[in-house]
């Protein structure tokens, strides 16, 4: 079935955050792992990324924390050498 | 602030860097002109002077580079990932590598190109990214800086000047 915008929206969200974590924040790159929603881990790695940028910690892909994601930046990971 | 792991760091403090190639968004004048002036930041709160080779291996390499550029860390297109750069060490480390899909420009209508490298300088020497919104080690790239009044904030000048010390009375 077509998907509908709003889980169309939903999907290209987690797949921003998915890239932006595995990129800055060490998510391992198991893609599997993270369509199964593999909730502690997802949402540590949201919060570290939030508390790092100062953002409020929710662990939710929340607007302001999407905004960061999309704003230009150093492409040195901020977390994991 | 913060420094990367085992805090490696040049042992001299006479440096050296060459601009290796331009990006076809400024005139090369412009692009030395922002990188000297993002020496001069570190220049003025450290011990570290830098001059130019223009041929050879220099210990701080700038090149523009598109997408994969030989390093494994490919660039992403216009948008997102502006830079990157390597900390203090032989071959590679220290390296700055621009993303030229990016828009660079001398003021704020584009990708500011002294800011960018001001920040990745930082890299070079051995400063990791700072929480502090305030600080130039910041990793959001902030296009509201007010340019001429550029300066480094605190949490810059302690990160460098822990690893360099302060410039000579």
């Amino acid at each position: 079935c077509p998907l509908s915008g709003a889980a169309k929206e939903e999907d290209s969200n987690r797949d921003l955050a998915q890239q932006y974590l595995e990129k800055y924040y060490n998510l391992e790159k198991d893609v599997k792992q993270f369509r199964r929603k593999d909730g502690n881990l997802i949402v540590k790695k949201i919060q570290e990324m939030q508390k790092f940028l100062g953002l409020e910690v929710t662990g939710k892909l929340d607007t302001d924390t999407l905004e960061v994601m999309r704003k230009p930046r150093c492409g040195v990971p901020d977390v994991g050498h | 602030f913060s420094t990367f792991p085992s805090m490696p760091k040049w042992r001299k403090t006479y440096l050296t860097y060459r601009i290796v190639n331009y990006t076809p968004d400024l005139p090369r004048d412009a692009v030395d002109s922002a990188i000297e002036k993002a020496l001069r930041v570190w220049e003025e709160v450290t011990p570290l002077t830098f001059s130019r080779l223009y041929e050879g291996e220099a210990d701080i390499m700038i090149s523009f580079a598109f997408k994969e550029h030989g390093d494994f860390y490919s660039f992403d297109g216009p948008g997102h990932s502006l830079a990157h750069a390597y900390p203090p060490g032989p071959g590679l480390y220290g390296d700055i590598h621009f993303d030229d899909d990016e828009k660079w420009t001398e003021d704020a209508s584009g990708t500011n190109l002294f800011l960018v490298a001001a920040h990745e300088l930082g890299h070079s020497l051995g400063l990791f990214h700072s929480a502090n919104t305030e600080a130039l080690m910041y990793p959001l790239y902030n296009s509201f800086t007010e340019l001429s009044r550029f300066r480094l904030s605190q949490d810059d000048v302690n990160g460098i000047q822990s690893l360099y010390g302060p410039p000579p009375a």
